[in-house]
């Protein structure tokens, strides 16, 4: 996948990093000190539709814009920038009784974007 | 369909990458609903007691010992692993009476509690050992306390952090939010052994815990 760099216009992974201190949240939240919650954002064109992230090699790209090209008349809705690879995020914390509960939430962050 | 409202671009489908800075606030609200909404929790807990820093690192070294044995194969659900420090109530020379709560924050699919252990600090005098019989109390709807018939002997020979895998009556009051244990020697020793509940050396149950799993119906 690739990361937002600036004014990214493809399919990127833009990173978003919160920390827990800022929310107020370090009193209840042991560990970690925050969370990455990157998202995915950016143009799919039909060429590199279903690309695993979009560094696809310049041969890849000229093979899917003859399919597209072929299947012009195709009715296909557009693509979009989704995430292929997500990591879950492990969390330490204090419940209301003051109890200490460690839980890992599937899926939290994301790692790597892709057109879909 | 029809091209969507600048307002409302979903930044996943082709339009330009949202700009974090003059999102900040909407961000952050987005990832504190989601953490929420993951712990099945409708807002930020509020602690009620504060826990020692001394009594948290106790907690996890003993945590980080061997695991405890294969758990039943994961059906759905979100499992967690819960330390409840003991509130200490009557500790005169011969009983020590342990309270425990489980908060049920989690009441979507309730919470099934797979494993329990109590982990306790006793301090004894040299070349001593003991009987200890801990009772599972069973709480009456009023939650005036009967004693259960439930009780585990464990053998005690040297002053130290000593643990006991609790069985399925515990496990139930756990998953009910209250346990309630009784600790006391064994017939007539001559002194008693004291089982230490300063900060370094609180008493706690561990649990592994389930929440919103499918619970299996046991075939016969």
């Amino acid at each position: 996948g690739v990361d937002c760099q600036g004014r990214s216009r493809m399919c990127c992974r833009q990173e978003f990093f919160v920390d827990f201190r800022e929310i107020g949240w370090h009193d209840w939240i042991i560990q970690p000190e925050g969370y990455a919650m990157n998202f995915c954002a950016g143009y799919c064109p039909l060429h590199v539709a279903g690309m695993p992230g979009i560094a696809a090699s310049f041969h890849t790209s000229v093979l899917s814009l003859l399919q597209a090209s072929t299947a012009a008349g195709s009715t296909g809705g557009g693509s979009c920038c989704v995430p292929t690879v997500r990591r879950p995020l492990s969390l330490l914390y204090y419940d209301r009784d003051s109890n200490i509960v460690k839980t890992d939430i599937p899926d939290m962050v994301v790692e790597a974007c892709g057109c879909s | 369909g029809a091209a969507p409202r600048a307002d409302r671009q979903c930044p996943a489908c082709g339009e330009l990458a949202l700009d974090v800075e003059s999102h900040r606030e909407l961000l952050l609200n987005l990832a504190k609903r989601r953490i929420l909404d993951q712990l099945r929790l409708s807002q930020r807990p509020t602690l009620g007691r504060p826990v020692s820093r001394a009594a948290l690192r106790a907690a996890l070294q003993r945590l980080r010992g061997p695991p405890q044995g294969p758990l039943p194969e994961a059906d759905g659900g979100q499992e967690y692993d819960i330390i409840s420090f003991a509130e200490t109530g009557l500790c005169n020379t011969t009983q020590t009476r342990l309270d425990f709560h489980f908060s049920s924050d989690s009441s979507a699919g309730g919470l099934e509690v797979q494993q329990a252990r109590l982990m306790f600090f006793v301090q004894l005098p040299p070349n001593t050992s003991c009987t200890l019989k801990v009772r599972v109390l069973e709480l009456s709807p009023r939650d005036t306390n009967l004693t259960s018939a439930t009780q585990h002997l464990l053998e005690v020979d040297d002053s130290g952090w000593h643990q006991l895998r609790l069985g399925p009556e515990a496990q139930t009051a756990c998953s009910l939010g209250h346990l309630a244990l009784e600790l006391a020697p064994e017939g007539q020793a001559a002194w008693s052994p004291v089982i230490l509940a300063g900060a370094a050396h609180r008493p706690f149950v561990a649990a592994r815990v389930r929440v919103g799993g499918r619970h299996r119906v046991r075939r016969r």
